[in-house]
């Protein structure tokens, strides 16, 4: 009756509302955590305190260093053909402007292809991506490689639409790459209505001048800590089924979405296992990754220091694509081990969870050990509007469901501890 | 209560379902 008992603690029981209770406590004390920040330390410390509060085992952080890159006062305004401040968010790793910032005419393309047709029109000019949105990861590109695009061909700054299917006029920030040997220019994005508006007045061959400036800064690369707190094994505690989430965020909106949720759905789906006195044959294991959005520097350093325990990871779990109402799993695997899981989640009917896709997208931080052929799963939910909030100012705890975060504890949960229990490895190559 | 059509198409043991069954 293990997932029966799950279930009934976390939706009528007294566990109700844990998962919500503790990721608001979290998110009103630190709010946003960008990494290389203080407050992500500090955030990384509550963390360490509080697993072992709650009776977590093996509870401790181990060291990576990670990008530390502050964003400071930034402004973009449209000086011509009239004069409106343009929401904006400087992208991760953009450097700054002169202090006077750039004044300059602007340029609108939709796509790359019309970056290179107009090339000789570029030089000198802030060139604006007005992308149209087809999906996050084929669009994200604009965001992540537009500065080196446009300096290839001489451009003194790039804004790009924000890579998102929907706006109330809000910028998304993100993440951004500059290739090797190209000039670095500042680049932020812009709202999808700012983006529009200036491709219109482009088309009727108005004159576009902006004026940015952005005091965005790197530093030297910061100490910063993965957490790991575990449930450990009682029959074979070498062996290792994971559950993770990343606790660093963006420095706008509070992070609760992104990732907060994923990582609380994780870590209190260890707490309540351990509150219920459930311990699996295996070790249970929850990973707080930091620097996911400088691109997975945490999961990385991660997978390297533990390069010799990969064969003991059983099954690696990770959400980081919303904790909305939850569906089931995204899998990544042999067919047999997406059988495993159906058996598992048929187990959740009531529940509505049974649903299994594949593959596992909804987990950046897993795809090192899931490349290698170790099994593993992200969390399948009514994740329409993720990308509505993600990286924005909007990412807040308003975002988060209780009843949602239940049902979704209930289903990670129930998974980890019977994945972590039976008396099969989960099926690999 | 697993033995619905998509369980059926799966290729793990009869044993191992009933285990999992057990979970419930």
């Amino acid at each position: 009756t293990v997932v029966n008992r799950i279930i009934h603690s976390l939706l009528v029981g007294d566990l109700q509302n844990t998962t919500y209770r503790r990721l608001a406590e979290f998110i009103d004390k630190f709010g946003n955590r960008i990494a290389g920040s203080e407050n992500l330390e500090n955030a990384i410390d509550y963390m360490l305190n509080k697993s072992v509060e709650l009776g977590l085992e093996n509870v401790h952080s181990e060291e990576v260093y990670v990008p530390h890159w502050v964003r400071g006062n930034e402004s973009a305004v449209l000086i011509q053909p009239r004069y409106q401040n343009l929401n904006m968010l400087g992208l991760g790793s953009s450097v700054g402007t002169p202090v006077d910032g750039i004044t300059a005419e602007a340029v609108v393309v939709d796509s790359f292809e019309e970056l290179e047709n107009i090339a000789a029109h570029v030089y000198g000019k802030i060139v604006i991506f007005n992308e149209r949105y087809i999906s996050y990861g084929e669009t994200v590109k604009y965001r992540q490689f537009a500065a080196s695009k446009a300096a290839e061909q001489g451009a003194v700054a790039t804004l790009v639409r924000s890579i998102t299917p929907f706006s109330l006029n809000t910028p998304h920030t993100g993440w951004q790459d500059y290739s090797d040997n190209v000039t670095k220019i500042p680049t932020a994005c812009i709202t999808a209505e700012d983006s529009h508006m200036l491709r219109r007045m482009q088309d009727r061959g108005e004159r576009i001048i902006i004026k940015l400036k952005m005091e965005a800064q790197t530093f030297s690369p910061k100490l910063s800590r993965n957490t790991i707190a575990e449930i450990k094994g009682g029959e074979k505690p070498e062996k290792v089924v994971v559950v993770s989430g990343h606790l660093d965020s963006w420095d706008v909106g509070e992070g609760a979405m992104d990732d907060g949720g994923g990582a609380f759905l994780s870590w209190n789906s260890l707490v309540i296992l351990k509150y219920l006195g459930l311990r699996p044959k295996r070790t249970l294991r929850a990973i707080l990754w930091t620097a996911e959005e400088e691109g997975l520097v945490g999961a990385q350093a991660y997978v390297k220091a533990h390069k010799n325990e990969t064969q003991n990871f059983n099954f690696v779990m990770e959400s980081d694509e919303g904790t909305f109402t939850p569906l089931g799993l995204k899998y990544t695997g042999i067919p047999d081990g997406k059988c495993v899981l159906e058996a598992i989640l048929s187990l959740l009917k009531d529940i509505n969870t049974t649903t299994v896709e594949e593959p596992a997208d909804g987990g950046p931080d897993i795809t090192f050990w899931l490349s290698e052929g170790i099994p593993g799963a992200s969390l399948l939910n009514r994740a329409e509007s993720y990308f509505w909030y993600h990286h924005s100012a909007a990412d807040t705890m308003d975002v988060e469901d209780p009843e949602a975060l239940n049902l979704a504890t209930a289903l990670w949960a129930s998974v980890a501890y019977v994945v972590a229990d039976i008396t099969a490895d989960m099926p690999r190559k | 209560t697993i033995f619905n059509n998509e369980v059926n198409q799966c290729t793990i043991p009869p044993e191992l379902q009933k285990e999992i069954a057990s979970y419930k």
